[in-house]
């Protein structure tokens, strides 16, 4: 449509007979404000399929026994409108039953940056095709999640398992005190003061006119591991690391030589001050930011 | 953070190689005009406002 030479393509639809769950988790009170979300987990229970449809479906499309389960994150924005964001797909075998995991992580990622947290979290999760085209088995057909346990034998809902971590115990304790001795090997993640003294360094002569020298801050200490490893998600996930996990730009006057003159001029060197220290898994992803 | 980190960056602003030579007379007569210390003075109250996440 942006194109100037746009021709419409009809389409049509291959197939629509994906089923889909829409699931709402009451979030209130959920995270405490000083936990830190290592992994959510999603469950569902998966209904054994009835054994005359598995003989059915064998007989007719031997090769193909699996349906494409994906979860999406759903988000209803302040206009109304739907937005959804891919969180985890994967094949599940329709000969399969009991409960199925699904990383939703970044689900919780995405919903904590929204402005109203306390809205529900939606997720929807539809069951599709593996494959398409006009071989395509109806595997899909075969796999149900239920809310309740095979033969009626108590509730099989959906759960959302939050593994966290207390920040109070496993983050960092903002700036290191003044009047303590030196950072020890054991002292817990903290922010030390640094001076950087820019009239002391030789080659910022006459070069840096403002400013003389600018207090940097940096991240000392260690940090507290967790007892088990968080190898489920992550395999090679290296410990917690005593990090900067915010940190300011640094204005500066330089003096810049132009046509035989020199004039003063203003520069910003991004990331030079450290603003807070944190305790983060060394090697973990950046959780993605929600877009607007 | 290092000298040698602080250098890099401000060289790197700069579009710079290697650091400028600049006299004592060059410093001694020059004299920072107020629209660039304004600039300067605005940079500074904004980074202590903005901070950037990450790594």
């Amino acid at each position: 449509r942006f194109s100037q030479h746009f021709r419409e393509v009809a389409g049509r639809f291959l197939v629509s007979e994906a089923s889909t769950y829409l699931l709402v988790f009451g979030m209130e009170q959920r995270l405490a404000p000083h936990s830190e979300l290592v992994q959510a987990v999603l469950r569902l229970f998966q209904e054994p399929a009835a054994k005359a449809a598995l003989r059915k479906h064998e007989r007719l499309s031997p090769r193909s026994a699996r349906a494409r389960v994906t979860v999406e994150w759903l988000h209803v924005r302040d206009d109304g409108a739907n937005r959804t964001s891919l969180i985890d797909s994967r094949l599940v075998s329709i000969h399969d039953s009991g409960w199925k995991a699904f990383d939703v992580t970044e689900a919780i990622n995405f919903w904590q940056q929204l402005s109203r947290p306390q809205q529900p979290l939606l997720l929807q999760v539809s069951v599709q095709r593996e494959h398409l085209g006009p071989l395509a088995s109806s595997a899909h057909k075969l796999v149900r999640f239920t809310s309740q346990g095979a033969g009626g034998t108590g509730p099989a809902e959906p759960q959302l398992e939050l593994h966290t971590l207390d920040l109070r115990d496993y983050g960092a304790q903002g700036n290191c005190d003044t009047e303590a001795p030196p950072v020890l090997e054991g002292t817990r993640c903290c922010r030390q003061e640094m001076y950087i003294d820019l009239q002391g360094m030789k080659w910022a002569e006459n070069w840096v006119l403002e400013p003389p020298g600018f207090l940097a801050y940096e991240c000392v200490g260690s940090c507290r591991q967790p007892p088990e490893p968080q190898t489920l998600r992550w395999p090679f996930l290296g410990p917690r690391q005593c990090i900067a996990s915010e940190t300011t730009s640094l204005p500066m006057i330089v003096s810049i030589k132009e046509g035989g003159r020199a004039r003063p001029q203003v520069v910003s060197l991004p990331n030079m001050r450290v603003q807070k220290c944190s305790c983060a898994w060394d090697g973990a992803p950046v959780p993605r930011k929600l877009k607007p | 953070l290092t000298e040698e980190q602080i250098l890099g960056s401000l060289l790197q602003q700069l579009h710079l190689s290697e650091v400028p030579v600049l006299d004592k007379a060059d410093r001694a007569q020059l004299v920072t005009p107020a629209h660039v210390r304004a600039q300067y003075v605005a940079l500074l109250q904004r980074s202590h406002g903005a901070h950037s996440r990450g790594k």
